[in-house]
């Protein structure tokens, strides 16, 4: 599923 | 993972890896800013500390180490190593970083989406890491002539930044749910930041120059 939050982001 | 991002990571890494690069091998780090390679620190330790508690994928991982350990070296380099401290510009430095961080820890206290202590000094690092370049660009306005590897060094992170705002749109248009005001203000501060240097740069290339910032 898709994590629709910038925290994956570097 | 879209292009934008991959592309902004890695315009990110090659600023981080141009940096260490420069100080590695020609041993001097004439014109870089400790006060931002400090601040740069601070932001990577703040905002990866849920490398222990979530996981998002391998190459995510691997990054967060990657910028902790260059930051860290940069700063250990510019502070420790006994031939580059004594290239550093510690004169012109002059930036009060912690005139930067105090406000920025405040501002994550008020503003913020979770009142955690994770999500708070996560908010805290993307405000900090929005004004870290401050002190850089205050040492290069002050020298003025600068280096290629040091110009090079904030036009890769200005490259980074224009990606990230591409990267936002791009996620805003094919995720539903995609909106982070937080995230987005303090990224388009930080990449407005870039903007004057950017005009600066691209005349110095047209014109074929060494890169000159006005006094």
């Amino acid at each position: 599923p898709k994590d629709h939050s910038t925290k994956d982001e570097l | 993972m879209n292009i934008f991002r991959l592309a902004g990571d890695m315009t990110h890494l090659a600023s981080v890896l141009v940096l260490l690069l420069k100080i590695h091998t020609i041993k001097s780090c004439a014109g870089v800013s400790l006060k931002t390679q400090e601040l740069y620190a601070i932001v990577f330790a703040t905002r990866y500390l849920d490398i222990f508690t979530s996981f998002y994928s391998i190459y995510n991982t691997l990054m967060k180490l990657i910028f902790l350990g260059s930051s860290f070296s940069i700063v250990w380099y510019m502070r420790y190593h006994k031939t580059v401290r004594r290239t550093y510009d510690r004169e012109q430095d002059t930036f009060r970083h912690w005139f930067l961080v105090l406000p920025c820890l405040l501002l994550a206290l008020l503003i913020h989406e979770k009142f955690t202590f994770l999500e708070v000094l996560w908010t805290f690092s993307l405000y900090l890491e929005a004004v870290a370049i401050l002190p850089q660009l205050v040492l290069l306005q002050r020298t003025r002539n600068i280096d290629n590897l040091t110009g090079q060094y904030v036009f890769l992170l200005g490259g980074y930044r224009g990606f990230y705002i591409l990267n936002w749109i791009y996620r805003y248009l094919t995720e539903p749910h995609f909106v982070h005001w937080i995230t987005w203000i303090a990224g388009l501060v930080q990449t407005l930041l870039y903007a004057d240097f950017f005009y600066y740069y691209f005349q110095s290339w047209k014109n074929n120059k060494k890169l000159q910032l006005p006094a």
